[in-house]
């Protein structure tokens, strides 16, 4: 039942899943990290406490090499978007999602601000800068952009400081239209949502300074004799907020969310004998 | 339980600030990896041991099962490497289903070019997709593997905390089977 379409430049531009077809752009950008004085304090590089960018984002490319490849249960969508960018995107026929399963690196490490690597899903949903991401996998928090509960916020930091961690799911909602939008990862990020109806995800990074508080090396790990390949998955869902029509997306996002933290285990055995003997 | 031991201390080590948040130097993050696949690998005979008691429990034949079955894990199966299901010609796969209510999963293993077939525990032949490997996953540094496919198949309603099996055969050992084999008992 889930669906994609993908544009001539090779992007993801709509989605259908639980009979809902929404505009969704889906493209990877980057920041480059802020590179700190000598003595670290006032002008703070990014690294491995602290996420500072340094200008605005960046797409990592404009448009991607796109190949398809059809089963009878999978579909598949593949991306190039550069040299260490690639992303599957997939579908299969009994899933109420879409799974972005992209691999990001080496990172290049010939600029000295180093390089870090977020996947922005954008829609039309009106969100009044509002989302949610849940605490330690449990509660789902609602977040207000450039707004905290407790006090006023004088955000001097207009990405960073609407960062939060995402555990395992981050969601939007158009009220109105009573449609959510969830990305649920497979492992703790960082996240927000910066523009309405938008939701980013950094997955990759690394950062050539120390941020000087207390790790004392840069981030940039090595596997292989390179910088490392890391690979991973979005598993996008999109549903009614109201029960009215069956199942409602909380259900059905809590679904994915146990059938991806509690996933069936697969153990393999050669069979060396018949497989009447096997039985 | 010592071996179970080990993964404990170990998912305790892992619950420190530095490694839930990646702080640590990377010399620590190696000593991490290092420590969790030690402690994973301990596990396995726990995790073998504990279902081939419910695979015996469920044997449907009534024949006691006297020799443990090696239940083999595939940890790089996430880069499409796996000893097993890329050099066997027929192996089985065991799904294990650690939620309390029945539910449906793709299976994704990896396996050289050729024709499969995936039979379930009735002998019904399933429906499967057998996709070339990207490229930028075939090359993924430190990838060692001669899988150049990914066999895909649906194990439909594994049972709540149970298992289903499946029996994947490629192409050639099918021809093989074809002269000596018969259908499945209807009560297998």
């Amino acid at each position: 039942g889930s669906a994609f379409k993908i544009d001539d430049n090779g992007l993801v531009n709509s989605v259908t899943i639980n009979g809902v077809t929404i505009e969704l752009d889906q493209n990877f950008y980057y920041y480059n990290g802020f590179v700190g004085d000598n003595s670290n304090s006032d002008k703070r590089s990014s690294g491995a406490y602290v996420f500072r960018p340094d200008g605005d984002i960046k797409k990592v490319s404009e448009q991607a090499t796109v190949s398809t490849v059809e089963g009878q249960l999978v579909f598949e969508a593949r991306q190039q978007f550069n040299d260490y960018v690639s992303q599957t995107v997939r579908v299969n026929t009994i899933e109420s999602y879409i799974e972005f399963d992209w691999i990001i690196g080496p990172i290049p490490t010939n600029d000295p601000n180093g390089i870090e690597i977020v996947s922005r899903y954008s829609t039309k949903l009106a969100t009044n800068g509002t989302f949610y991401t849940d605490s330690n996998g449990k509660e789902m928090l609602k977040r207000v952009r450039d707004y905290r509960p407790m006090w006023d916020l004088k955000n001097s930091e207009s990405a960073s400081g609407n960062y939060y961690p995402i555990t395992a799911k981050i969601a939007i909602k158009d009220e109105e239209q009573g449609i959510e939008v969830a990305v649920l990862n497979d492992r703790a990020q960082g996240g927000g949502s910066l523009n309405d109806g938008e939701v980013e995800i950094m997955i990759h990074r690394n950062c050539l300074h120390d941020d000087a508080f207390g790790v004392g090396e840069a981030l940039n790990e090595q596997a292989f004799g390179q910088g490392l390949v890391i690979r991973g998955s979005h598993y996008i869902t999109v549903g009614s907020t109201s029960d009215d029509n069956g199942e409602s997306i909380s259900a059905i996002e809590k679904d994915i969310a146990q059938r991806k933290l509690l996933d069936a285990w697969t153990f393999l055995t050669p069979l060396e004998t018949t497989i009447e003997d096997y039985k | 339980s010592q071996e179970l031991n080990d993964l404990r201390e170990v998912m305790g080590v892992l619950q420190h600030h530095d490694a839930v948040a990646g702080t640590e130097k990377q010399h620590v993050a190696d000593d991490y990896s290092r420590q969790l696949q030690r402690a994973l690998n301990e596990c396995a005979n726990i995790t073998s041991t504990a279902l081939n008691k419910l695979l015996s429990v469920k044997s449907s034949t009534g024949k006691s099962v006297s020799e443990k079955l090696p239940l083999n894990s595939c940890l790089l199966a996430n880069v499409s490497q796996c000893a097993i299901s890329e050099n066997s010609d027929t192996f089985v796969v065991t799904i294990y289903n650690p939620l309390s209510r029945a539910v449906n999963k793709v299976v994704t293993l990896p396996v050289k070019d050729g024709n499969y077939d995936v039979l379930d525990q009735d002998g019904n032949s399933l429906t499967i997709d057998v996709l070339p490997i990207p490229s930028y996953v075939a090359n993924i540094p430190g990838r060692a593997s001669s899988a150049t496919h990914d066999l895909y198949f649906v194990a439909e309603d594994v049972p709540p905390l149970g298992w289903k099996s499946f029996i994947v055969s490629s192409s050639q050992s099918n021809k093989k089977k074809s002269i000596s084999s018969s259908k499945p008992n209807s009560d297998s």
